[in-house]
Parts: structure tokens; sequence; C-alpha cells
């Protein structure tokens, strides 16, 4: 099963929830690789694997090489790795002008998809042609929201994007859920957003909310998840119950 | 003076700063445009502008009409604004067969950035076309930066831009200054970032400190700048006293 991590607007938390979400999954059992959409590389970073010369998802998308020959490997209980560096940027204007330009990730993980239970896609915050082919490659989507004022103003542009994606190009994508993130019950203002989220997406929205918790800011400059980095913390906490709910809703029933 | 307020990371308050610096410039008597540079157009429904029809920055970049005509007039004391739709995602794959595809904005700014004390270019979360316009039609840069760990990856690729932009495009570019958002000095995270940013870059930060404060995030949702919002909060402090270091450190000796 393909999954992006999706949301044009920027530090919503797309990155934390694909790193942290990604451990979650292997700690319950699951084959796991991660792959980096956004030349940032903020999630190779994260696993520590920037400095690295390893060739990454650039190479994935425009050499002919066996995309398992550029899967990382790493220690200890994490998901596989395939890295972005700043290269990966100039793929939006080379591929512009090829005929399946679309096409080029699902084509690659044709082999790959088959060998992990999940294959999750850290995006960019953008709707260019990385993002575009992660979600063509994709089976479903996890949306980040994060309850602020700006949130729900890029929603209905994501969710009419993904509706175009999957009448011309993919009619499998659907949205596995909207993922509540940073969220502080003592602001009146996650509260509201929360209401409005509720009021108009109330089934489309994941039971698991992220609480904004200093812990899930703070493993990352580690390169730790949450989970190893404070069990008992409420951040490692959501994140073990948003896999848990993730595998729920992506097992056939 | 035409500055842009810029960083690829997304969420580190961008928008925010571009509104409230603003509104602030204005309150102190100067005469002050932004321009929305982001197709997500999150500056444009801050200032409740989304809804109309308008044309907006779109227009400034495609068309032959004249600048001055695009310019939104906004009641109260709110500087003008070229507001931005979702048509302007449209632009980067338009122009990219122009000749002069780097200079269009600056070209546009010729006759406009004189009837201003201060042009405010709001950037989208990346290093695309839009993002290179502005910075070849920019005198200044800000930098906002969140106190967070992602923070430091992505300030060095910044700075490496900004020198190809300087060097191939714009010698006049500068970096104004390195504005610390959302900082809570509670956190130790949030120190050790600013212990990093000060050892290594201390004499471009602004002494302004821009503090994490839930007026800031609230008075976007009621279309106010935080100062109109709750003028005796910290935020608003904190954002009148940058406007007044802004004039001060672009006001030449
Ligand atoms: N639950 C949380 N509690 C506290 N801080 C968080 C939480 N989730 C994410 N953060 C912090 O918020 C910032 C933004 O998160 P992140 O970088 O994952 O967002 P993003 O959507 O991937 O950003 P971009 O749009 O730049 O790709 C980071 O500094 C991260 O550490
Ligand atoms: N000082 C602050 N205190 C509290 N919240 C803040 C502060 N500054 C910004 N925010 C909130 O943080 C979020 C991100 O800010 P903003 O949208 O301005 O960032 P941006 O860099 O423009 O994002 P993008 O990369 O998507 O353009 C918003 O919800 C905003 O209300
Ligand atoms: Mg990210
Ligand atoms: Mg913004």
């Amino acid at each position: 099963m393909v999954i992006s991590i999706i949301n044009q607007k920027g530090g919503v938390g797309k990155t934390t929830t694909a790193f942290n979400l990604g451990v979650a999954l292997v700690k319950l059992g699951k084959r796991v690789l991660l792959i980096d959409m956004d030349p940032q590389g903020n999630l190779t970073s994260a696993l520590g694997a920037e400095e690295e010369k390893q060739s990454g998802t650039y190479e994935l998308l425009s050499d002919d090489l066996d995309p398992q020959e550029l899967v990382m490997k790493l220690e200890g209980q994490l998901p596989d790795l395939i890295p972005a560096h700043m290269d990966l940027a100039g793929f939006e204007i080379e591929c512009l002008t090829l005929e399946n330009r679309e096409y080029v990730l699902d084509d690659k993980l044709q082999s790959l998809r088959f060998q992990y239970d999940y294959v999750i896609l850290d995006c960019s915050p953008s709707l260019g042609l990385l993002t575009i082919n992660a979600l063509v490659a994709s089976d479903d989507v996890i949306v980040p929201i994060q309850c602020e004022y700006f949130a729900l103003e890029g929603l209905s542009k994501l969710l009419e994007t993904m509706q175009v994606v999957k009448t011309n190009y993919n009619t499998r994508l659907s949205v596995l859920g909207l993922l509540l993130t940073m969220y502080d019950a003592r602001l009146a203002l996650s509260n509201q957003v929360y209401e409005e989220l509720k009021a108009h997406f109330d089934e489309m929205l994941f039971q698991t909310i992220i609480p904004r918790n200093v812990k899930v800011a703070e493993s990352v400059s580690f390169g730790l998840s949450v989970m190893d980095y404070d069990q008992s913390s409420k951040g490692a906490m959501a994140y073990s119950e948003l896999a848990n709910e993730v595998i729920l809703k992506s097992t056939p029933a």
C-alpha cells in the first residue's frame, strides 16, 4: 500500500508524521519504506542520512537503475529509506517534456510496492509535478492539518487537486484520513478549527489527534522517533495510536 | 525599497510577518504595498480579499496592464495589496520559455516601487521561478526562522540561492535580517536553535524576536493584524518593534 503524506500548506507536520508513523508501523511488525519526495530533504536528515552521498529519489525518477539498489537499509527498528537531496529540485523542470511525466514514480514503484506493507511518501509544500507524481503512485493519502486559521484555506484546493488526479490518472486514489496535528486543547483557536473540520469533514477525520508536544519537536533534533525519545510522552502515544488506526483502516474488512 | 519575506521551509511565519510588519509600518506613517507571490493566497485571505474576483499578481506578471490598476486600496490603516489567486500557480510553467523569465517582476515594479516606502513580497515555501522573480526584484530580504530543528537545515541552501541570484541577476540584493519567530523561551529547543544561530549568523539576526503568542495566530482568523486585535499582547509589541528596526536598518546612515 502506497500512502502520500500531503498538504501544500507549509509546516503542518508532514515530515514529522511520515517519520513517526513509519517507525510506529515498523514497531508493529510491518515492513515499511519511506521515500523523501521533498528536495529540502527534511525526512532524509531526520533519519541521519543526509551526509551520505547515496543516490536517492532523483536517481529513482531519472535513471534506469533497479529501484531496489536505491533503498537504504537503516540500523535498528527503522523503516527503509530512499533519501532526497537538493538535486531532486531539478526533476520538476527536467520531466516537463516527458510523455508520461505524471506516471514516472508509479512506474518505478511497480516492483518495489509489493516488497513492503506500507510505502510512505513525504511530499513538499507544493502541488507541483513531484507531488502529482506522488498522488498518481498512491493508493491513499494522509493529510496533516494544523489546527490554525490557514489550515482550512488550502484544504478544499487540495481535495480538488486530488479529484483531478483521481479522474485523469489514478482511479484508486482515496483519502485514508485527515490528521489533526499540533492540537492544543487549551487554545480556543484549536477547538474552533477542530469543530469546523468536524462539521464539514467528520467521516474523513482520523480518531487519533496528534497534540502539540515539545517531545515531538525535540526528538527530531536527536535523530530519534518520538517513541524512541520518550515512550511515555503524549506525542509517542498519539503516533502509536495512529499506526494502529492506519492498519485498521487499510486492512480490507 | 522592495523586501522579500522568504524561506523555503514551510510554516515559519512568512505570511504572518508580511501582514503584521506591513500594517505596523503603515501605523508609523510609511506608504506600504504588499504583493502576494504565493498561489495559496494566504496573505490575500488574511486581508479579506480572496473573494473579490479582482485581478492580481498573475495579471501583473502575465498581462501588459498598468501595474497601478492592479493595486487594491484597503480601508483603514492597512497597506495596499496586489492579491494572489490559484491561477498564479500557472505562471511558473508559462514563463519557463520567456527570454527574461527571472526579471518579469523586476520590470513590472519599475514604476510602482517609487510610489511606496516599502513594497513587501510574501513568498511561497519553495525556490521556484516565482520566488526567484521576487529575489531579482528585491533590494533586501527578511528570513523568518522558526526556532526548531529543521530551521537550520534549509538556511544555508537559502543563502546559497541568494548568492547565485546576487551574482547573476541582482547585485543590490542583501539580507536585511534573520527574524526568529514563534520563539518560546521556556523550551530548551528554542534556546538551542537561538544559540546556534547567534554562533553562526550573529550580525545578521534582528534584535527583535517574535515570541510564540496565540494572539498572533488568532488575529489572522479575524482578518486583523495582531496590533489591531490586541495592542498590549507580546506579539503586537514585537511586530511594532520589528517595524522600527526595519526602518532603522533601511534608512541610510
Ligand atoms: N505534534 C507536534 N508538536 C510539536 N511540534 C511539532 C509537532 N509536529 C511537528 N512539529 C514541529 O513543527 C515543525 C513543522 O513540522 P514539519 O517540518 O514536520 O512540517 P512539514 O509539513 O513537513 O513542513 P514543510 O511544509 O516545510 O515540509 C517542525 O519544527 C516540527 O518539529
Ligand atoms: N508568533 C506566532 N505565534 C503563534 N503562532 C504563529 C506565530 N507566527 C505564525 N503563527 C502561526 O503559525 C502558522 C504558520 O504561519 P504562516 O502561515 O505565516 O507561515 P508561512 O511561512 O507563511 O507558511 P507557508 O510556508 O505555508 O507559506 C499559522 O497558523 C500562523 O497563524
Ligand atoms: Mg516536510
Ligand atoms: Mg505563507
